[in-house]
């Protein structure tokens, strides 16, 4: 269920 | 980059600057339990990545975020509550919920758990601050400090844009996280009234009252 769009900000 | 940084402290300074507020001034009166409920909810949906955190900058801000938060949902609901008008904190709610949802089902990156309560939090921080300004609107007039809390929490989204422009342009590969700019974008132009307030009046002296 983890997303892995690597969001890198806060 | 510069902006980046900026912004991030600007966020972490209203934080700071509204803890001061209601430590200080024993008070959380100007200040809706509403908004700051909303944000609770956003620092805890968008960083249910936390343990997987990569980067300590991103993990230590997420930890002050989410601490702090809670920490001001205290003060406001239990150290201070006497001080907390509720008749003047009456923004449905539901529908700033509803609208963030929707679109976080409907447009997420990915469709993952995660992914849906990221996009989830981006949506609602866009408009949690609507609780707050409208409750300015029913008063008409702010503390100083509600004004400097609010222009600091405000700048933070703003100079997320440059830091997003800035990026765009640098990173090979011109990535653009178009949720977060599009709603970031939206945020910010929600300030832009409180914005133009603010520079007529709070930072030439005068009282924060409107027109």
């Amino acid at each position: 269920w983890r997303g892995d769009a690597g969001h890198d900000e806060l | 980059n510069l902006f980046r940084v900026a912004g991030d402290m600007s966020h972490l300074a209203s934080i700071f600057i509204l803890l001061h507020k209601i430590v200080q001034l024993k008070s959380c009166s100007g200040i809706s339990f509403k908004s700051q409920l909303l944000y609770l909810i956003v620092y805890i949906t968008r960083y249910l990545d936390l343990p997987w955190t990569p980067s300590p900058y991103n993990f230590i801000f997420k930890i002050l975020f989410i601490s702090s938060q809670l920490y001001i949902i205290y003060l406001m609901a239990r150290a201070y509550r006497p001080t907390n008008d509720p008749n003047l904190d009456t923004f449905r709610v539901e529908y700033l919920l509803g609208f963030a949802a929707v679109l976080a089902v409907l447009f997420p990156v990915r469709y993952t758990v995660l992914e849906i309560f990221w996009a989830f939090s981006i949506w609602l921080e866009s408009v949690a601050i609507l609780p707050q300004l409208f409750m300015l609107q029913r008063t008409g007039e702010a503390e100083a400090i509600t004004a400097h809390y609010l222009f600091a929490l405000g700048t933070y989204r703003a100079l997320y844009i440059p830091n997003w422009i800035y990026r765009y342009v640098t990173e090979p590969t011109h990535k653009i996280d178009t949720i977060a700019v599009v709603a970031g974008v939206l945020q910010t132009v929600l300030y832009s009234d409180f914005f133009w307030i603010y520079y007529t009046k709070v930072m030439k002296g005068e009282k924060f009252k409107l027109p």
